[in-house]
């Protein structure tokens, strides 16, 4: 494993603590989107539904194993949580999931490297993580006051997927026979749907005022 | 495609 791919998973998993921390001790999830949360509990279960069959390394089954465990988690918290679940802005969070999980999966029918239940399901989680930040960025520019946590959040899991861009520009030009069409495709598409997010951000970072998206 | 290699990436 490269040093780009280490650096794609570590800021992955830190967005996640991040997200769990704001949760955690103020016991809140205002200015998160539980549509998002609940899209990338759904893509992490479609992808590592080869969890028990494919064995690849200790860690990768770590890693999935906390994927799944805190999407979970963090969705149960934003419904369940008989004090988090106050600060869920249900109102503001209106984007429907529907619009995004069934083009995503008629895509995976349509567009494969094979046409098999574990290859669809995989295929359909690449399409759906590429676009499962839209009910979140939706989110974002609504809320009035966002909090740094949250905004610290998108800018993680952002710089997850580029990282992710660069780890396969390495591998492409280190390892023989590494051609992943639709990763790279989906890939690319999630990380231009932050595009508008990081050129605000930096924005913000550079005048140090609070981020605030233009409606 | 004979020499598919495992999905490695999370």
């Amino acid at each position: 494993m490269n040093i780009l791919r280490l650096a794609g998973d570590m800021t992955h998993l830190i967005s996640v603590i991040v997200l769990l921390l704001k949760i955690h001790s103020i016991k809140s999830c205002a200015g998160i989107s539980l549509k998002t949360q609940e899209l990338y509990a759904l893509v992490f279960v479609s992808r590592y539904l080869n969890i028990f069959t494919d064995f690849i390394s200790l860690y990768n089954t770590i890693m999935k194993l906390i994927f799944l465990g805190t999407s979970f988690s963090i969705v149960w918290y934003m419904r369940y949580h008989k004090i988090v679940r106050r600060s869920y802005d249900k109102d503001q969070d209106t984007f429907r999931h529907y619009f995004l999980v069934l083009p995503c999966l008629i895509l995976a029918l349509l567009i494969n490297e094979r046409f098999t239940f574990k290859e669809i399901m995989w295929t359909f989680s690449l399409y759906l993580e590429a676009v499962a930040i839209l009910p979140q960025l939706v989110l974002l520019q609504r809320t009035k006051n966002t909090d740094n946590l949250t905004v610290q959040y998108i800018f993680l899991l952002g710089a997850y997927r580029a990282l992710y861009i660069l780890n396969w520009i390495y591998r492409y030009f280190t390892e023989p026979d590494y051609l992943h069409w639709i990763t790279w495709i989906s890939g690319l598409v999630q990380t231009i749907l932050y595009g508008d997010f990081f050129y605000y951000y930096f924005l913000s970072w550079k005048n140090n005022v609070k981020l605030q998206l233009p409606a | 495609n004979p020499t598919r290699k495992p999905k490695d990436e999370l």
